[in-house]
Formats: C-alpha cells, sequence, structure tokens
C-alpha cells in the first residue's frame, strides 16, 4: 500500500489519468476520481471511441455506454444505448446515487438523465455523419450481420434470415372457418 | 473506450467505463463497458480490472470480474490479466481485448491478446511512485 493511491486506465488517455488523481488530491474520493476521470475522455472525445461525435450506429447516431463501480459497499450505476446525453458516465452516477437499479438504457435512460438535470442534446458531428456517409457509399462495409439476405458482405440492408417467405405473407394458414379452434 | 480503476489511499476501489461503442453497430447493439464485470469490476477485498476490445466478444467471458477472482485467490494482477485473455484466447483466438488490473495493496498490470496489428497495449499509470501520469506498455500473450 505503500504506492497508494492509484489511478490505472486503458490506453494512454493522460488527461484522464490527471484529473482522477487531482480528484484524489483534492479529498474526492474513489468513485468521484472514476467519474471525473471519464468525463475528461467524454469531453476530449478520447481517440473517437469515447464520447459524442464517435462510433456511429448503423442508422448514424451515436450512443453511449458507461459504467461506475464502487468496490466498497458493490454499488453500481450504469447505462446503455443512452442516446442524445453526452455526460454518460455522470448519468451512471446519477443512476448509482438515486436508483436501487444497476443498469438503465435506451431512451428511458435518456428520460431518466433529463429528470437528472443533464441537457437533452444531438450527439452527432460533422465528422461522425461523414463517417456514416463514407461507410453507405461503402455498400456499409463492414457491418454486424451474418447469415441473412442480400449478403451482408455486398449489400447494405434491410436484411432478413434467409428462406424467410416475405413478411407481409401471413405466417399461419387462414381457413375462415371460426370454429374450427382449440 | 475509457476503463479506469482507482484505488484510494485508505483502500477504497472503484471502476469504470465510458464508450461510444463500436462503428456501425446495429442500432440498439450495447457491449461490455457498462455490464458490471465484464467492462469494470471493483471489490475493496480483491482488487478492481477493466477491460476494452471487442465489446461483443468480452462481454461473453465477464474478464474484469474473473480478473478480481483470480487476485483474490492470491494472483500477481499481470498474471490474473493474462490467466483471464488466455481464457477467451481458447474460443476467439483473434479476438481484441486488453484488461488492466490492480490489487488492493496497489500493484497492477495488464495484458492483451496478440494479433498481427496489435503487439502491445498502452495504458496509464499514477500512483504515488510517481510524480506524474506515466504511459507503461506490455507485449501482447
Amino acid at each position: 500500500s505503500s504506492s497508494l493511491p492509484l489511478v490505472l486506465n486503458t490506453w494512454p488517455f493522460k488527461n484522464a489519468t490527471l484529473a482522477a488523481w487531482q480528484t484524489l488530491l483534492s479529498g474526492g474520493s474513489a468513485l468521484d476520481a472514476v467519474e471525473s476521470g471519464c468525463a475528461v475522455c467524454e469531453r476530449e472525445q478520447c481517440d473517437g471511441s469515447v464520447g459524442f461525435g464517435g462510433s456511429p450506429d448503423e442508422l448514424g447516431e451515436t450512443t453511449l455506454d458507461a459504467l461506475i463501480m464502487d468496490g466498497t459497499v458493490m454499488n453500481v450505476g450504469a447505462v446503455g444505448d443512452l442516446r442524445r446525453i453526452k455526460n454518460a458516465i455522470g448519468v451512471a452516477r446519477k443512476v448509482l446515487e438515486h436508483t436501487t437499479h444497476t443498469l438503465l438504457v435506451g431512451e428511458s435512460a435518456t428520460i431518466f438523465a433529463e429528470s437528472m438535470g443533464f441537457i437533452n442534446e444531438d450527439l452527432s458531428t460533422s465528422a461522425s455523419e461523414a463517417l456514416h456517409s463514407n461507410w453507405l457509399a461503402r455498400k456499409c462495409q463492414p457491418n454486424h450481420w451474418r447469415n441473412v439476405v442480400p449478403d451482408p458482405s455486398k449489400h447494405c440492408g434491410p436484411y432478413k434470415p434467409p428462406g424467410i417467405s416475405v413478411l407481409n405473407e401471413p405466417t399461419h394458414k387462414v381457413t375462415g372457418d371460426l370454429h374450427g379452434h382449440d | 473506450t475509457i476503463g479506469m480503476v482507482v484505488i484510494h489511499k485508505l483502500g477504497q476501489t472503484a471502476a469504470g467505463t465510458s464508450t461510444n461503442g463500436i462503428k456501425f453497430k446495429i442500432h440498439g447493439r450495447v457491449g461490455d463497458s457498462p455490464v458490471p464485470g465484464a467492462g469494470a469490476y471493483a471489490d475493496d477485498t480483491a482488487g478492481a480490472a477493466a477491460a476494452t476490445g471487442d465489446g461483443d466478444i468480452l462481454l461473453r467471458f465477464l474478464p474484469s470480474y474473473q480478473a478480481v477472482e483470480y487476485m483474490r485467490n492470491g494472483e500477481e494482477p499481470t498474471v490474473a490479466c493474462q490467466k483471464v485473455i488466455s481464457r477467451i484466447q481458447k474460443y476467439y483466438p483473434n479476438f481484441f481485448g486488453a484488461v488492466i488490473c490492480a490489487n488492493v495493496i496497489g500493484s497492477y498490470g495488464a495484458a492483451c491478446n496478440r494479433l498481427p496489428k496489435f503487439t502491445h497495449f498502452t495504458f496509464m499509470v499514477y500512483n504515488s511512485l510517481k510524480n506524474h501520469p506515466t504511459v507503461e506498455k506490455v507485449d501482447c500473450i
């Protein structure tokens, strides 16, 4: 324990490390340090893999995931597929502190975030929009589909499982006999 | 993705992650990052860990929980991280992933899965033995 306190983080995101360390020096808890360190990367869009304006999904939207865990009382707050809120780790901290839940997801997590005072705003930027339009121009390559038609290694979607009849055909036999039932 | 582990001078541990996921994901996809035990895990009685990489694969193996449990059983942080990477390698030899690990006395380590274009993993450390945030590197296994 001679080397404590300790801040350790993936990738050379130095500003995040520094922010966490300074939080500890100014009397913050380990939880405060994790939140402030990760929030730096959300603001600075660390290598494009954190925060707004990165990794657009197939529809071009940037969605965020974040987690914060307190190892003293094993309490956790997390958000998944968070939409239109920039400070994902801040929302995760509110889940930890103001709910008995662990993980909130999607549009509902956005509504929770707004109730906690976070701003609902577009997470796209010209960079993420360019990424997405280039992807479309490259016939949606690469993508995360498999075992579907059309061939996902050559075409954009929409996709469906091979061999399935066109969806608007009824998936059961219509007899018209209203008494033929079990 | 940033994964972070913090151990307070009084021994309290915390861990966290933040990410915008992978490019061109299917709408609604969530990876390992927000899942406790996958993206990150902390337990004052054993240590803390965090993972980064192909979240669809990592999520299935709960790497940070597993690394903390290895440290609970006495493994050094580097070995704990390496054992987690090895577990995944058996099923997905070409997965992209790395794990950082720290035990309750402040020892730390990391490990990653070697790929042709991913031969070492860079992470940040700041503790009371250093006077600034320090970049460290591990060779992948």
